[in-house]
């Protein structure tokens, strides 16, 4: 038996709503340490790693580690049943393997309950090893500020520039019509931390290429978090985290591009 | 067009 009960829907309907553009169908893992995932998009240049920590949830208990398939795109679908404030539940018995996953949605008054279940898929996919690094720059920006800039450079160009310096971050795209660019510049914690401030903790400049419409699939997850980070290191993927309060993060990792 | 690497070249596969 899994049973995962979360305060707010909202949440879970974010985090679906921030994955789907890139992976159509995943695996999600349940253990007793909480719910994670990890995909790669079809070319398998693009990879999201979610983690939802036991101690996020209203109550979680997991007797038995599971790993259950979905459609993202007919998860999401059902999440749109859910309202924003509604508790859910998400239940699933593995006593003759689990073929469906269950969620219920009350409402805050308690006065409405919904049911619903979506099937299960036998999903093979393949899931790597991410060492723990040490990156050479990491910015730490609005997500805001960084789902317009992708926004912005994408009405440009195909492919983003970043690059890292003590002084600043540079996002630049170039394109057949013209190019453009946005520096934002490293801003130390003053009082009052402005929630637009960018801040860069950085051991030496790095710049990456990276194509826009990976970026903007990440940009997806902004609604979840004030904040972003972007972690870089030469020739290595660039990880992007966005932290979900008290329970988990959303991270997403992009292959650097090739040099012809 | 941005060619970029699979990322299976940079993580090992579990």
């Amino acid at each position: 038996m899994i049973e995962a009960v979360l305060a707010q829907a909202s949440i879970f309907k974010k985090i679906v709503e921030a994955l789907k553009e890139l992976i159509s169908e995943t695996n999600i893992d349940f253990s007793e340490a909480g719910i994670s995932l990890q995909a790669m998009d079809s070319s398998h240049i693009a990879l999201c790693n979610l983690l939802l920590r036991d101690d996020g949830f209203k109550s979680y208990r997991c007797d038995r580690a599971l790993t259950l398939g979905v459609n993202l795109n007919s998860l999401s679908k059902l999440l749109k049943c859910a309202g924003n404030d509604d508790e859910m539940r998400i239940f699933a018995n593995d006593d003759s393997g689990a073929d469906q996953l269950n969620f219920s949605f009350e409402s805050a008054n308690s006065e409405r309950v919904s049911e619903f279940s979506l099937k299960l898929m036998d999903i093979d996919a393949d899931s790597v090893d991410i060492p723990d690094m040490d990156y050479q720059a990491i910015i730490d920006m609005s997500s805001s500020e960084f789902s317009r800039i992708i926004r912005d450079l994408s009405s440009v160009g195909e492919a983003v520039s970043i690059d890292a310096t003590k002084q600043g971050v540079k996002f630049s795209s170039a394109g057949d019509a013209g190019k453009g660019s946005i520096l934002l510049k490293h801003q130390k914690s003053v009082d009052g931390d402005s929630a637009l401030a960018t801040s860069i903790e950085i051991n030496e400049p790095v710049s990456h290429s990276l194509a826009l419409k990976f970026l903007s699939s990440f940009a997806k997850a902004a609604p979840l978090t004030d904040r972003v980070s972007i972690h870089m290191t030469e020739d290595v993927p660039v990880m992007f985290e966005f932290k979900i309060s008290e329970i988990g993060h959303i991270r997403f990792y992009l292959a650097p591009q090739i040099d012809d | 067009a941005v060619n970029q690497r699979s990322l299976l070249s940079f993580f090992g596969k579990k």
